[in-house]
Formats: structure tokens, C-alpha cells, sequence
């Protein structure tokens, strides 16, 4: 099954 | 001070009303270049970044930075209380308590003016990297509109898969399934009904369908949208405006 990403995990925090 | 002068307020118009509904609150970052946000909607799965450069304004002056902390649907009442055909000037201070929208038209014979308080909003800021794509598709904003509506009545999740010069967007629901597959093609007279397909590595990726139909209330904005896509990565779904942009990252679904 596929799982939803969250966008956080892609990008880091500055 | 910001002094904002938008030539018609419907630029602004569509603008808020393609965020409102993934979007409650939002900072409104302005500098001497123009206006820009950054927000990511409550679930964390769609990132929007919106960039109105001063261009796109008939008449621009931002002395210093100035961050506005705005509630969406507020904001969104009183745009709508505007005419689309207004001329609309956005006015703050430089530690500003409100927003000031004035609202003349053409003859200036009607003036309305609105203020609209502030928020202070404590919001995290990603970093976006240059991303590599592996495959971009340029297409008219209304026909992926409808797709992405239709496909939605069958799955809440869509599949883009990309070969050499076709997209095809498939869903599989629980009571049937659906596929739209539409191919390169140049219209030299309407040049905004041309498909351009620009591919690196076949793309095979799903995204949540609510979210595509949040992504498609830009469609007022621009008669073409672009979609960047890569593996395992965020797509990109990006609306030209008239000197700036509106761009949604959106992360997909995928098996661990």
C-alpha cells in the first residue's frame, strides 16, 4: 500500500 | 511603507482564492523586489510559494521589509467586496497593526477602502533546493483542471506516468477505473493549447487527488500549467502570473 508523504520530509527547515 | 498598486484587483483576486482553502494563515513577505509567501497547508503534504514581483504592480514602492500576517478567509471577504475590474492598492505602514485595500474604479467616482488586522504568525520556512526533475509537462491549465476533477470521482489517489511523448493520469477506484492520456501536440495558432512533454527518465508516481483539486483552483491565472516531476520526490505544479509565479509542491505517496 502507498503511504502519503509529508512535504517536511523533503525539505529541511531553515 | 508598502504601497502596493495592482491595476485590477482580479490578479489578487484569483490569487487568494487559489490559496484560501489549503491555507488558513499566511505571511505576506515584502521587500523592494515584491511580495512573496511561503505556507504549507495543515497536513503538511502541499507547499505553496507564491511570488507577485513588483512588476506585476502598475505602481510598486516598499521602503523596508515588512511581513504581513494575514487570515485567509478575512482576507478573502474583503477581496471579494472589490470589483475584479477595480484598481487595487495594498497600503501598510512599516511595523504595521493592519492592511489597508483600497478599491477605486476606473473612473474613480467609487472608492472603497478596508482595513484588515494583523496576525502574528509563527510559521516554519523550508528550504527549496534546486531540484532536478526528471520529466516536465507543460499543458493547458483547464484540460489538467478537468482531469484531475475527473479522475477524483473514481480514487482519492491519481497516477502520473510519463513515457517518451505521452501522460497518462489513471485511477483505480473501488467501484471502477479511469485513464486520461493526452500527447505532445503544438498548436502554432493557440499556442496556449499545446502539450509539451520534456522527459529525462519515465515518470510512475501518485498523488493524493484532494490535493491535485486544491492545486487546480489556480486555474484562473494562467491557460498553461507546468508540472515537474521526479522520482520519489515532490512534484512541482507551477502558474505563471504576469511578472511572478504560484507554485505547489505537493509530496507524493509512495511504499516505503
Amino acid at each position: 500500500t502507498l503511504k502519503q508523504k509529508s512535504i517536511s520530509n523533503f525539505f529541511a527547515k531553515t | 511603507m508598502l504601497e502596493g498598486k495592482f491595476d485590477e484587483a482580479s490578479l489578487l483576486k484569483k490569487v487568494i482564492d487559489a490559496m484560501k482553502d489549503s491555507v488558513k494563515l499566511c505571511n505576506f513577505n515584502c521587500t523592494e523586489n515584491g511580495i512573496s509567501v511561503q505556507a504549507i497547508d495543515d497536513s503538511r503534504v502541499l507547499l505553496i510559494s507564491l511570488l507577485i514581483e513588483a512588476g506585476s504592480f502598475e505602481d510598486y514602492r516598499c521602503d523596508r521589509n515588512i511581513v504581513l500576517g494575514l487570515e485567509m478567509e478575512s482576507l478573502n471577504k474583503i477581496i471579494k467586496n472589490g470589483n475584479a475590474s477595480d484598481m487595487l492598492t495594498l497600503v501598510a505602514e512599516d511595523s504595521p497593526d493592519a492592511l489597508n485595500l483600497i478599491f477605486e474604479d476606473k473612473r474613480r467616482d467609487r472608492i472603497a477602502e478596508y482595513s484588515l488586522k494583523l496576525m502574528d504568525i509563527d510559521q516554519d520556512f523550508l528550504k527549496i533546493e534546486d531540484m532536478k526533475f526528471d520529466a516536465v509537462v507543460n499543458m493547458p491549465s483547464a484540460e489538467f483542471a478537468k482531469i484531475c476533477r475527473d479522475m477524483k470521482t473514481l480514487s482519492e489517489s491519481l497516477q502520473i506516468i510519463i513515457t517518451k511523448d505521452s501522460v497518462k493520469f489513471n485511477s483505480e477506484g473501488d467501484f471502477g477505473s479511469g485513464s486520461v492520456v493526452i500527447k505532445s501536440f503544438t498548436d502554432l495558432e493557440k499556442t496556449e493549447e499545446s502539450v509539451r512533454i520534456t522527459l529525462e527518465k519515465p515518470i510512475n508516481l501518485t498523488f493524493g487527488a484532494k490535493y491535485l483539486n486544491d492545486i487546480i483552483k489556480s486555474t484562473p491565472l494562467a491557460s498553461q500549467v507546468t508540472i515537474k516531476l521526479c522520482d520519489k520526490q515532490p512534484a512541482l505544479f507551477e502558474y505563471q502570473l504576469p511578472s511572478g509565479y504560484l507554485r505547489f509542491y505537493l509530496a507524493p505517496k509512495f511504499e516505503d
